[in-house]
């Protein structure tokens, strides 16, 4: 975390206190999948045993929830009716979970492994042995987004101006309050380049450099779309939910 | 289309009082 008393925006901290404890996140995460796996032994051997992809559908499925429950308690996104809001989820949805998964990398400080948001480790190694061609590619992609943020000490108030960034994209259309998008990320973005200012004071272009690296999420993010499509049309996606909603929102 | 998304609007329309 950046040096304490250090002037940060009231905005900043805005965002900060609208952020969900990641320890209750995980709990619940981690508590829906303890009842899936109580739910296959019940069915016992007849069960199909889920696979490590079935596995992480359901935790990015899970994650989803929480976006969406993330977005709902902000205040700006409060002031936007539903179909507006139901628009901009819509539009970055897969953004926002992989920024989740990056950030807790980039935290995670650890090359060889990858942390899931459930507190479990995995092993590159093992995860890329497993993985396909093109979730191998996607999984390296990441990491190398992983490296750049981590070099540039990406910190947790950052990451909350990206999600708002991310969130509040002027690009959406057909949005009822257009002014309204377009104010609230003008204001996020002069908040997040006075915290810079202030706060890497020694680093004048790092406002310009944390921008570089949002068309690499969003790259990121149609690429791991793409994948999960791929995977649904073969019927390999065990959960069909707001995930798989969300997919096909965006893709009619 | 408005079906599709149902679930979705379910989550941003809930009541958290329920």
């Amino acid at each position: 975390a950046p040096p304490a008393g250090l002037p940060v925006p009231a905005l900043v901290l805005e965002f900060v206190r609208c952020e969900q404890d990641e320890l209750h996140v995980r709990s619940k995460i981690s508590a829906h999948l303890e009842h899936l796996q109580q739910d296959q032994n019940s069915r016992g051997a007849k069960a199909e045993p889920l696979s490590t992809f079935g596995l992480m559908c359901h935790i990015a499925d899970q994650t989803l929830f929480s976006i969406v429950e993330w977005a709902r308690s902000c205040t700006f996104f409060k002031e936007l009716k539903v179909g507006d809001q139901m628009k901009l989820l819509h539009n970055c949805w897969s953004e926002l979970l992989v920024l989740d998964y990056i950030s807790r990398q980039v935290h995670h400080g650890k090359q060889d492994s990858i942390l899931l948001i459930t507190g479990q480790e995995i092993e590159l190694v093992s995860l890329l042995a497993q993985a396909g061609v093109t979730l191998a590619d996607l999984v390296r992609g990441g990491q190398e987004l992983v490296q750049h943020l981590r070099e540039l000490q990406l910190d947790h108030r950052e990451i909350t101006c990206f999600k708002y960034l991310i969130l509040f994209n002027p690009d959406v259309k057909l949005l009822e309050n257009q002014a309204y998008v377009e104010s609230v990320y003008e204001q996020v973005s002069g908040a997040l380049l006075e915290y810079t200012l202030c706060v890497y004071p020694q680093h004048l272009e790092r406002f310009s450099q944390l921008l570089l690296r949002l068309p690499e999420l969003k790259t990121l993010s149609a690429q791991a779309e793409d994948y999960l499509c791929y995977k649904h049309l073969s019927g390999e996606v065990p959960c069909n939910n707001l995930l798989i909603e969300m997919l096909h929102a965006k893709r009619t | 289309k408005k079906k599709d998304n149902a679930l979705l609007r379910y989550l941003l329309d809930k009541d958290d009082n329920m």
